[in-house]
């Protein structure tokens, strides 16, 4: 039960900002 | 883009050891261009960072109390609603998502979720021990937040 890997949630989080621009 | 121009990336911290994990999170985000970053974070969860190593902005249930005096006080969940374009929960511990999945209330970030416009993004990132992950109402509740809209960033 780690959470997932830091790059991962950034990463998620990057796809979502470009999908606001 | 909000009129400021940033997007607006609100972190939520609960009390899971993965909760160390909170500045080097922050960090990263900081990196994106464009991104305005504040954290929202519960009692326990505080336990598990050092505030120090955190460059942004930290809520906490205290900030939700301070703020209001009086009737034309602004109300703290709500501000941060309004200003959040994304929520991120990073981690969420096993009693935080017991709480949402119910539609429990009773601390600064469980408001802002229970008050969350569903028309923006909100991540979870689940984070427990291996017992409690297993215990069958993990997935039920689990489940229910992608029920409601939330994307579900799954553990390791």
């Amino acid at each position: 039960g780690a959470m997932a890997e830091v790059s991962t949630i950034i990463s998620v989080v990057e796809q979502h900002l470009h999908k606001s621009k | 883009l909000n009129s400021s121009g940033s997007f607006r990336v609100l972190v939520g911290v609960t009390g899971s050891v993965a909760a160390l994990k909170l500045p080097a999170v922050v960090d990263q985000l900081l990196q994106l261009p464009g991104v305005d970053v504040r954290v929202v974070t519960t009692e326990h969860a505080k336990h598990f960072y050092n505030h120090a190593e955190v460059a942004v902005k930290i809520y906490s249930d205290k900030d939700e109390w301070e703020l209001w005096k009086q009737r034309t006080d602004p109300v703290l969940h709500i501000e941060l609603r309004r200003w959040a374009d994304l929520l991120v929960i990073a981690p969420l511990d096993a009693n935080t998502l017991g709480k949402i999945s119910n539609g429990i209330c009773d601390n600064l970030l469980t408001c802002v979720v229970r008050a969350w416009d569903t028309s923006r993004p909100l991540l979870f990132c689940p984070a427990m021990n291996t017992a409690m992950w297993l215990h069958p109402i993990t997935a039920q509740q689990i489940s229910r937040l992608k029920e409601f809209g939330y994307m579900e960033v799954p553990c390791i």
